[in-house]
């Protein structure tokens, strides 16, 4: 919240769109401003009643540089849009920067989400540290509901929750440190480890200190939200991304085009539903893929699935789990990720020589 | 003293500017090198870093500097709204 917990005293809020973006058509910026709103109504006691003149609680303008608040944007990028916290005259007030473009969906900054954010503002909420709130400060899009329960929270401790509608709000960020931590799908990208939990990533590099985290959406808007399995195949400087029956590739952060194949291309069969876990092991040339208690092997140079497989995680990797949540191979040894729980296995011993918690992985 | 490079005058003009909007980084300090300046900036960046659950180093390194490159909303983060 802004100092001194500024809020709307009444939950009639009015508000006026002063001009319009060229980006968009008329009827889809006032689409996705409403729709904003909604987002906060739905939550709250709070009604938004639009008017067509005179001055509202919130008063929407597209505006460049500086724009007549003494508070001037910065061109393209940057800065996209503010708004200031309830009150008098300029409060609620919301400025858009011209300078972006404006697009309903992941191709440029998407109006609506960003509207949704400073119409957080614009009720009395300031920026949240949560990632995977719609208050962080940082853009990032995403597709389905946008508030977080970091949000909800927010709001409603000013407003009170809406007597009649439930929303459910989506989780909040991974906790890395956390004891109980398990990982998604974890793989290497050009020297980097890159770690899928949830509807985010962590980037491990090797000079950064901390990891870091984004949402997935962030990055790669048209990968879905939940990973299975993840894994680099370097000599094509390609990263393969699993999710349920279908999978992506990536040629560093792009995505390559002819995505996404079902990976029963691979040869898996018909009843394999979703990779658990993928993992390329150059000394062989192999990439092994994990599906509840067994595994197969993919061979890389003939793009074929090898004979003799699937065979049991249980009989072939003694010591281990007999499922796997993740895989990576990291100078000479696989990482096997099952829940809280990480097993180094030597290759080329055959036995697990070190289980440590999962959390370890990112420096916990 | 060897003079920084261009680059590195850039990275920390963007600091700067970037630190003056949303983390009330008082203007006039940091144009001159006095240690005061330097306190101040340091302390504003471990400000920001702390937010952003970065390693709270107080230094522009490569990850502070990426996060203040990003789009982001011109709301200040932290402090008195201005």
């Amino acid at each position: 919240h802004f100092p001194r917990n500024l809020k709307w005293q009444n939950t009639n809020v009015t508000f006026r769109i002063v001009n319009y973006t060229p980006d968009l058509k008329k009827a889809d910026v006032d689409r996705a401003i409403r729709n904003a709103f909604n987002i906060w109504a739905d939550v709250t006691p709070l009604t938004f009643k639009k008017l067509h003149e005179g001055k509202a609680d919130i008063m929407i303008s597209f505006g460049t540089k500086e724009h007549g608040d003494f508070n001037p944007f910065d061109g393209p990028d940057g800065l996209l849009a503010h708004a200031y916290p309830p009150g008098r005259d300029i409060g609620g007030d919301t400025h858009f920067d011209e300078d972006e473009h404006w697009s309903k969906d992941s191709d440029s900054y998407n109006l609506f989400l960003v509207a949704t954010h400073e119409f957080g503002h614009a009720l009395g909420l300031s920026h949240s540290t949560d990632p995977g709130a719609l208050m962080y400060p940082v853009y990032s899009y995403s597709q389905g509901y946008p508030l977080s329960e970091d949000d909800i929270t927010g709001i409603q401790a000013l407003y009170g929750p809406n007597p009649t509608r439930k929303v459910k709000p989506k989780p909040d960020a991974p906790n890395k440190c956390d004891p109980m931590l398990s990982f998604d799908a974890v793989t290497e990208l050009r020297g980097e480890t890159i770690i899928f939990k949830d509807r985010f990533y962590w980037r491990l590099h090797p000079q950064f200190a901390e990891p870091e985290q984004t949402l997935i959406k962030s990055t790669w808007p048209s990968l879905p939200n939940k990973v299975d399995a993840a894994y680099e195949y370097p000599e094509k400087d390609m990263v393969f991304i699993f999710s349920g029956i279908r999978m992506w590739a990536l040629n560093g952060y792009n995505l390559v085009e002819g995505y996404p194949k079902y990976i029963h291309k691979l040869g898996l069969p018909r009843t394999v539903r979703t990779v658990d876990a993928a993992v390329y092991i150059p000394d062989t040339g192999k990439t092994l893929l994990f599906s509840e208690e067994h595994y197969w092997s993919y061979d890389e140079k003939t793009n074929t699935m090898d004979s003799g497989f699937p065979r049991s995680i249980e009989m072939d990797f003694p010591g281990m789990a007999d499922e796997v949540d993740a895989a990576v191979y990291q100078y000479g040894y696989l990482h096997f990720f099952h829940e809280h729980t990480q097993f180094e296995y030597s290759y080329s011993a055959r036995k697990v020589i070190q289980i440590v918690r999962t959390n370890s992985f990112l420096n916990c | 003293m060897p003079l920084s490079s261009l680059e590195e005058t850039d990275k920390r003009l963007l600091a700067e500017k970037y630190l003056r909007r949303f983390y009330n980084l008082q203007a006039g300090l940091q144009g001159t090198k006095t240690h005061r300046s330097s306190d101040a900036m340091q302390a504003k960046i471990r400000e920001m870093q702390s937010f952003f659950n970065l390693q709270v180093t107080g230094s522009l390194d490569a990850n502070t500097l990426e996060l203040m490159s990003m789009a982001r909303c011109g709301v200040p983060d932290v402090g008195e709204y201005n």
